[in-house]
């Protein structure tokens, strides 16, 4: 028997909006432990991990661990159905499911919806993340984030992120012309003006707009971003998701000759 | 364009 149910569905509604784009099909892994998804976009240029811990449920039972493949496209046709302010309740009570029941109630308990998605069998490409002290570590407000990066992506397709003890820099270079913008360490109490730096080394890489534009997506599910990087390595940019859990996107850098 | 690198390149299958 599987069985979770989220008090806040929306979370569920806005994980999988964020990475609809990104991926097409996923294998979740559930566990006793909770949720977990790894999968990669179809270059293996980004990939995205999401983990929900059982904790961050209402309710929460797995048995046995299980693997759901599903299509998200047809995942979120599913939680279209689903109102803002509704749980969802995820549930199989087979060993090796072919499809999952999703159950969506909304606050009054008056209205009760019922879907069955089939699932799919997915050939896993879990890759091994090892655990990382990236040398700098930038936490900021999410929307700033979002909006520097579609600012900046009509000006070029890369964006060159270089960090000092003091600041943040991200800058580009395109056909019309060259710009960066600069964001101070802020130590404000207000999680909108709020830049927290963490440099052990300093790092400057270069990445894709176009796969940070598709992070942002994740914008909705927590107020403030953390962006990871060392020099040689993958971005990791995550979003904590209160007490359930994180969704983490890594990408890979573009070289420079 | 600077070449794009994989994330392939960095962590190996599981």
């Amino acid at each position: 028997m599987f069985e979770a149910k989220l008090q806040q569905g929306v979370i569920f509604k806005k994980i999988v909006d964020a990475i609809k784009d990104l991926v097409k099909s996923v294998n979740i892994d559930a566990s006793t432990s909770g949720l977990s998804m790894q999968a990669m976009d179809s270059a293996h240029v980004a990939l995205v991990s999401l983990k929900l811990n059982e904790n961050g449920f209402k309710d929460y039972r797995c048995d046995r661990p299980i693997t759901l493949g599903l299509s998200i496209e047809n995942l979120s046709k599913i939680l279209k159905c689903a109102g803002n302010d509704d749980t969802i309740t995820l549930q199989t009570d087979e060993e090796e499911p072919s499809s999952l029941k999703f159950f969506f109630e909304n606050q009054q308990a008056s209205k009760i919806s019922e879907f069955s998605l089939n699932l799919m069998s997915l050939d896993s490409e879990s890759l091994g993340i090892p655990d990382t002290d990236y040398s700098s570590v930038i936490q900021m407000s999410s929307a700033e984030f979002s909006r520097i990066c579609k600012e900046l992506s009509s000006i070029s397709e890369t964006v060159e992120i270089e960090t000092s003890k003091e600041s943040v820099k991200f800058s580009v270079q395109g056909d019309i012309g060259a710009g960066s913008i600069t964001v101070k360490n802020n130590q404000s109490d207000k999680d909108v003006d709020r830049v927290d730096l963490q440099i052990d080394q300093p790092v400057k890489l270069t990445f894709a707009l176009r796969y940070l534009n598709m992070f942002n997506k994740a914008v909705s599910l927590s107020s403030t971003v953390s962006l990871n990087m060392s020099e040689e390595n993958p971005l990791m940019v995550e979003y904590k998701i209160d007490d359930l859990g994180s969704l983490r996107f890594y990408l890979a850098p573009k070289i420079s000759d | 364009p600077d070449p794009q690198k994989k994330i392939t390149d960095y962590y190996k299958q599981a």
